[in-house]
């Protein structure tokens, strides 16, 4: 079973298109692995992207150099996973 | 759960409990309830239609959760819908009066291949399961598989990609099964297909700007029913076309039914309110099914009183 301990989602607000730009740029870097929840489309809808751990620092840092505004929208993904299996398990243990 | 009545609707199940589920809301309502299987998903599992139905030879009213596998609060509001309609028949007279004229479609799973997937193995899987030939990546995009605007800008050529549209139109058995019973029953009236999340609620088109004919109409009845749906917890929805409220997707599935000639095609993408995503927690089950059912009904009664 695929996990994603350290997994992170990040919430990003693009302020103008040139920032929309530079995140379809990096959504193009398969090598990170990212997974956009929200596309980046334009800069009224915020884009959700999950960032594999070994990619964090590396996709912070390009936002940070970019002065691309984001806060952590879901700091464990597998946190939040394992409490969505314990609430299922204890509903069916019931 | 030994019946529907002490089924837990505020946790998610797997799929096992899901068609477990369909068999037992059928069995306590066999004058108004049956179950169609419109096909099989690529790795043979059945594709289940509740129908609700309380007379013979009527237009159709269509609803679709799961398309995305990932997506876990549409099948779940799904559930809660089923339980909805055959709690509420008899008693709301808007709903008795729309299900005394219609006939509802509810597809739970519509692509359970996907969805067992993320129960046992990934649970961010989106696509179906089929292998692409060629490719050491899995699955296509179902919402991108539509013979509408297909292999056009707002889909993907390749495997690897989450948006990825397939070989060709239809390629799918998961989305060529909706095609096949859409085509065969003729009379689908409204068309309704529950995705999340991001709180909006489109119409076509997706794949081009050229503003659908009925555009007018659609707009306003989006406008009710985004209107009822936030008159219960407030949450905020965007509404409009696909491609002006989004972006450009081709190969989507509702601009394939409004080229259908079903006027009333629309998309919905559920809640998060912005903290959790695809993990919504399971506490907001029905409150979000609970919204969505009021602007469902929005829908439902529209197309009642304005018959074409």
């Amino acid at each position: 079973k695929r996990t994603f301990e350290g997994d992170q989602v990040l919430q990003i607000t693009a302020k103008n298109e040139a920032q929309i730009s530079l995140l379809k740029e990096l959504s193009e870097q398969e090598h990170l692995g990212l997974d956009f929840w929200r596309e980046p489309i334009h800069q009224s809808l915020p884009v959700d992207v999950r960032v594999p751990f070994n990619s964090l620092q590396a996709v912070r840092a390009f936002l940070r150099y970019n002065k691309i505004h984001y806060n952590v929208m879901i700091k464990d993904v597998q946190d939040l996973m394992d409490a969505e299996q314990r609430q299922m398990v204890k509903y069916r243990t019931f | 759960a030994k019946s529907t009545d002490d089924f837990i609707y505020t946790t998610y199940h797997d799929l096992n409990t899901i068609n477990s589920f369909i068999d037992m809301i059928v069995a306590e309502n066999p004058n108004m309830v049956s179950k169609i299987v419109i096909g099989q998903s690529y790795e043979n599992r059945p594709l289940n239609v509740l129908k609700f139905s309380t007379g013979a030879s009527r237009p159709g009213i269509w609803i679709d959760t799961g398309i995305h596998s990932r997506e876990w609060v549409t099948l779940a509001s799904g559930i809660w819908f089923a339980k909805k309609i055959v709690t509420d028949y008899g008693r709301d007279p808007i709903l008795t009066d729309i299900l005394n004229n219609y006939d509802i479609f509810l597809e739970i799973a519509t692509n359970p291949d996907g969805y067992e997937y993320t129960h046992t193995r990934d649970r961010m899987w989106r696509k179906t399961r089929k292998p692409n030939p060629g490719s050491s990546c899995v699955g296509v995009d179902p919402n991108r598989n539509w013979d509408a605007g297909f292999g056009g800008a707002g889909s993907s050529s390749s495997p690897c990609s989450e948006t990825y549209r397939g070989p060709s139109a239809h390629s799918e058995s998961e989305v060529k099964a909706i095609v096949d019973f859409v085509k065969s029953h003729g009379n689908i009236k409204a068309f309704v297909s529950i995705h999340s999340y991001s709180q909006m609620l489109l119409y076509p088109y997706g794949y081009t700007s050229t503003p659908a004919k009925d555009q007018a109409e659609l707009h306003e009845v989006v406008t009710k029913a985004v209107s009822a749906l936030q008159s219960l917890y407030n949450t905020r929805y965007r509404y409009g076309s696909i491609i002006t409220t989004i972006y450009q997707a081709s190969g989507g599935t509702i601009d394939w039914t409004y080229n259908q000639g079903i006027k009333h095609s629309y998309t919905f993408e559920l809640r998060d309110t912005g903290f959790y995503g695809f993990l919504l927690p399971a506490e907001q089950i029905v409150p979000t099914a609970e919204e969505t059912w009021l602007a469902l009904m929005a829908i439902m009664e529209h197309t009642k009183n304005n018959p074409y």
